[in-house]
């Protein structure tokens, strides 16, 4: 799965997603990538988010909704992200990892996966990592 | 406010081969991104999809070329795009033969009066919208085959990236 989100200078947000699936699942099989709240959200009462990882498990708790949620309710973007993934892991055993933006331009990176590639711009650095608590940062 | 892109490429468990891969992927489209958020016309939602879009060109990703087959060898791929003034969705689920399912996606939030379009309708609707023809053997790679082999004869641990939960769906 790949996904991004955004905001512009306008405070305007967007996010997608966009997947194969699972090696070998049955024809037919639709996993969290398309669903809203699931697989992607995004309000500008809040922030925007996108997700990756077991899609099962993502579909049944809403993750991105679930992270936009807690960010309404005052949590920033980190915290939201990771108590989301651990609420998805503690229910349903998944894996999975998300990245979420909030209405203020602030990143939120967490996955309980083994890795997660990620990369982010901002200010002319280029972030990036793929293991818990990289972040290696390049000029733009 | 300070433009910013943010994406990522996939979790689970990628094999150390795939990590300079997947690394330069994402720097590479976030990079992509920024450069859409930059123009003067700038919108979240065109960075989104270009970011996006570098992605599913690159088959270092499980998303358009490189896309993971299903038991019987063929791709089906999905997407949404949704802006966060309006709540504005676009959907595609099942969809074949196309680069970039995330343009086609954000075709039907842009053009149609639905969210989510899926399998044949999805295909149909991305022709008449004169999205490309993608055959599948631009989408299909040797990784994705391999990949698909390992799991039908149990050594999924080779080539897949996902957890142990996730094999078994």
């Amino acid at each position: 799965t790949v996904g991004a989100v955004a905001i512009d200078r306008y405070g305007r947000m967007a996010c997608a997603t966009s997947t194969g699936g699972m090696t070998g699942k049955l024809p037919g099989r639709v996993g969290d990538t398309p669903l809203v709240g699931a697989g992607g959200y995004c309000d500008d009462a809040g922030g925007a988010s996108s997700a990756t990882g077991h899609g099962e498990s993502i579909a049944k708790v809403c993750l991105c909704h679930q992270i936009i949620g807690l960010m309404q309710s005052g949590l920033g973007p980190k915290e939201a992200t990771q108590r989301a993934l651990t609420n998805m892991q503690n229910r349903t055993g998944g894996t999975a990892g998300a990245i979420t933006l909030s209405n203020k331009g602030q990143v939120g990176i967490h996955f309980n996966s083994k890795r997660m590639a990620w990369a982010y711009v901002r200010n002319g650095e280029v972030h990036s990592g793929i293991n818990p608590d990289e972040d290696e940062i390049e000029l733009l | 406010i300070d433009p910013v892109i943010l994406v990522h490429g996939g979790a689970g468990d990628i094999p150390e081969w795939r990590v300079p891969l997947k690394l330069h992927g994402v720097r590479k489209a976030a990079r992509a991104g920024y450069v859409s958020l930059s123009k003067d016309e700038c919108s979240a939602l065109d960075a989104v999809e270009a970011a996006v879009k570098v992605m599913e060109d690159d088959e270092a990703f499980n998303a358009g070329k490189g896309s993971v087959l299903t038991i019987k060898g063929t791709i089906e791929m999905d997407a949404i795009i949704m802006e966060g003034k309006n709540l504005k969705t676009g959907a595609v689920a099942g969809l074949s033969n196309v680069s970039n399912p995330v343009t086609v996606a954000r075709l039907v939030m842009d053009s149609t009066p639905h969210i989510f379009l899926a399998g044949p309708g999805a295909n149909s609707f991305a022709r008449e919208k004169g999205v490309p023809f993608a055959s599948d053997d631009e989408l299909i790679t040797d990784f994705a085959r391999q990949a698909l082999d390992d799991f039908i004869h149990g050594r999924g641990e080779a080539t897949s990236e996902l957890g142990q939960e996730s094999k078994h769906g």
